[in-house]
């Protein structure tokens, strides 16, 4: 099936696909390509896991991280727990274009974002705030803490460190609907 | 999350993700997709890749760079894929995950681990013989 040029993505995200698939046709660069197909998912919130309003953390934020490779160059721009802008892989592309570093995490990223002219705002919709009152009332489950007083596998924070650390099995909890 | 690798028609290559990663995390929690290597990784010298499922473990194995590395020494696509996931299996036999590759020829391929629930992974593909996006799945292993 070698055939050139190419769009591969992961899961069944079509649009982002062809909106890839159109840079290239036009004659954009491929990192044209891979920024318009990630920006298309993070718009249409593709099956709740890309963009905003989706996987609330446990304060009902939701964060983006996003990543950029130029196979070319090996220059990388990427942000982690991004936050209040929605434009993730545009950001990550800016860190790429716009500094000599890799990698801008957190509240600083966001502040980068906006001094490069992108428009903050709540990356929280009905549906993130209904995810997070349910696992309010499911007592905080399914819960990521371990090691922590009280029980998170049946209890809420706040958590604090318990004296002695157990070895336990790992659960479980990435699936088709809550994965990176 | 999504996970795309572009590459054009002289084999320039590039790779990208975007996530809001996994539900009720710990703020703060960064999973694989942002980290080089892990999420994915392009050298247009070998080719590229791109990783999805629970970055907690899939970055600590860095598959992305792995399979790159694979392609590199001569592996096929589908190969480089089911090594990366291999890798981690061996320590996380219930991991979820799933990963693309593709090289700077335009062969590409996918590989996942098989767990209840997820037996299949479904991905998209769009090149020159296809002219529009074509959902493909590959069998997890």
């Amino acid at each position: 099936h070698a055939s050139l040029p190419l769009v591969i993505n992961t899961w069944p995200f079509k649009n982002a696909t062809a909106a890839a698939w159109r840079v290239l046709q036009s004659g954009g660069s491929v990192l044209d390509a891979v920024e318009r197909g990630c920006a298309r998912c993070e718009v249409e919130q593709c099956d709740g896991s890309v963009g905003y309003g989706g996987s609330p953390d446990e304060s009902g934020e939701t964060t983006l991280d996003a990543l950029i490779m130029n196979g070319d160059t090996m220059e990388v721009g990427a942000v982690a727990g991004l936050r209040r802008i929605k434009n993730a892989i545009g950001v990550a592309r800016a860190v790429m274009e716009r500094t000599d570093h890799t990698l801008l995490v957190g509240q600083s990223a966001s502040v980068f974002a906006e001094n490069m002219g992108f428009v903050a705002e709540d990356l929280t919709t009905n549906k993130s705030l209904n995810i997070f009152s349910q696992w309010l009332q499911s007592n905080c489950q399914p819960n990521y803490r371990k090691n922590v007083f009280p029980d998170p596998s049946a209890s809420c924070g706040p958590y604090e460190p318990r004296a002695t650390l157990k070895r336990t099995k790992r659960a479980q909890h990435a699936s088709r609907l809550s994965h990176d | 999350t999504i996970g795309m690798l572009a590459v054009d028609r002289d084999g320039h290559m590039a790779a990208g993700t975007s996530t809001n990663g996994m539900t009720h995390k710990v703020p703060g929690r960064v999973g694989d997709s942002p980290i080089v290597g892990a999420g994915a990784y392009a050298d247009s010298s070998a080719g590229g890749a791109a990783a999805t499922g629970d970055g907690d473990i899939m970055m600590r194995f860095l598959p992305s760079y792995l399979a790159v590395e694979l392609m590199r020494a001569g592996a096929d696509p589908s190969a480089a894929c089911k090594m990366a996931i291999s890798r981690i299996k061996r320590h996380y036999s219930e991991f979820f995950g799933a990963i693309i590759c593709a090289n700077t020829t335009g062969h590409y391929g996918a590989a996942c681990n098989k767990t209840p629930g997820f037996t299949r992974f479904h991905y998209m593909v769009s090149n020159s013989k296809s002219d529009a996006p074509l959902l493909k799945s590959v069998d997890c292993v």
